[in-house]
């Protein structure tokens, strides 16, 4: 099963149009590596996307280059995914 | 051990598993619930769709569907739960009872099991359906973007390595065209509710256009409704309006194409993620979801009955 240890989730607050645009641009440049959990749609409305460990360094360094605010929503994916594989594995012995 | 009454409905399931409970339940419920198999999926896999009825050939119906994105679990097991509400609750609430007396249900709890049995076996994240095409690389088309209704529009992809890719045409996609089939020939189908998660919105037609659908405002007015009504559950807000000026431009949506074929009652609903979670929503939150979805699902059902049209 694929392993998503390292990834994690950003989630970008763009203040205007203009950087929404940016994180467009992001989608175009890295279609297979950025995965939009929530895609950008207007300014009001957060942006989380999903970064490979791999791209991390340069995802974020794109971010900080163009201003753009993020915070990590999820720090490590896999950790999420084993609690989840472990209560369903818990479940299923009850 | 196979009853649904040792099923857990607080935690996460296989795509067997949701089978063969709905084989149990089936079973235990005959006299108000039946199975139809309405298609297979690319990779032969059966869609199937629970029917909740008194009875009464082609009655007024209700649609829900959860799943079409396969990475959001909580939807299934919301669908789960919601299925298991239905048959405890006739009887017991008078608004449902009524509305079983006179229309119909149905529920397609996993509208793409390839995908969904994907996100078990491979790769928890896979949110298109498996299907494959001669000389293209990647796999998959986004089945909520594959509908007749604005297909190929802004907010959907022709490349398909990306998320939202369409497909090459109009339901292409099995899974799809089955709901397509199934519902043009019922011919009586008066609400369609497409559930998604996460983000907590409440959401009807157009997502293709920006312009407001003629029913505007007594959608709005009901998803205000569904809304509060949900809220007063366990506290959760939702957003809600049309889906264009709420979420994104998207086109070829399910919601979309049954406004467009005459289902006035299109919501799409994306249920909790608390903000933090996402598509990992912890299975402990699965019951509190549904809870609160139910009234809010009740509430567009209750107009449906009352309303008709």
């Amino acid at each position: 099963q694929m392993n998503f240890t390292g990834d994690q989730v950003l989630r970008v607050l763009a203040k205007n149009e203009e950087q929404l645009s940016l994180l467009r641009d992001l989608e175009g440049l890295k279609p297979q590596k950025v995965d939009f959990w929530r895609g950008p749609a207007r300014p009001s409305l957060p942006v989380d996307m999903r970064v490979p460990f791999s791209e991390l360094k340069d995802v974020k360094a794109y971010l900080g280059s163009h201003g753009l605010a993020y915070s990590v929503m999820i720090k490590d994916i896999q950790v999420l995914l084993d609690e989840e594989r472990e209560a369903m594995a818990k479940s299923r012995r009850l | 051990e196979r009853s649904t009454s040792s099923f857990s409905y607080a935690s996460y399931h296989t795509l067997e598993e949701i089978y063969s409970w709905i084989d149990n339940f089936v079973a235990e419920h005959s006299d108000i619930v039946s199975k139809i198999r309405i298609g297979h999926s690319f990779e032969n896999r059966s869609i199937v769709v629970l029917k909740f009825s008194t009875g009464g050939p082609q009655r007024r119906a209700i649609w829900i569907d959860t799943g079409i994105h396969s990475r959001e679990w909580i939807t299934h097991a919301t669908g789960i739960w919601t299925a298991k509400k239905i048959v405890t609750e006739y009887g017991k609430d008078r608004t449902l009872t009524d509305l079983l007396d006179a229309m119909d249900i149905f529920m397609e709890i996993v509208t793409n099991p390839d995908g969904f049995a994907f996100t078990h076996s491979m790769n928890r994240l896979w949110r298109k359906n498996k299907s494959t095409r001669p000389g293209i690389f990647c796999i998959g088309v986004d089945l909520n973007r594959n509908w007749k209704s604005g297909f190929g529009g802004n907010g959907s992809n022709n490349n398909p390595c990306s998320e939202t890719y369409r497909g090459p045409s109009p339901q292409s996609e099995p899974e799809v065209a089955a709901i397509v089939d199934f519902i043009t020939s019922h011919g009586n189908i008066k609400a369609l509710i497409s559930i998604h998660s996460y983000s907590q919105m409440l959401m009807y037609p157009y997502g293709h256009s920006s312009e407001p659908v003629p029913n505007q405002k007594e959608l709005n007015d009901l998803a205000k409704d569904a809304a509060q009504a949900l809220y007063e559950v366990h506290g959760i807000q939702y957003i809600y309006g049309s889906i264009s000026t709420t979420l994104y431009v998207a086109s070829g949506i399910t919601v979309d194409w049954a406004y467009d074929n005459g289902i006035k009652f299109s919501f799409t609903f994306e249920l909790r993620d608390t903000g933090r979670y996402g598509f990992l929503l912890p299975a402990s939150q699965i019951i509190p979801t549904a809870q609160e979805t139910w009234l809010a699902l009740r509430t567009i059902m209750e107009h449906t009955l009352n309303h008709p049209y």
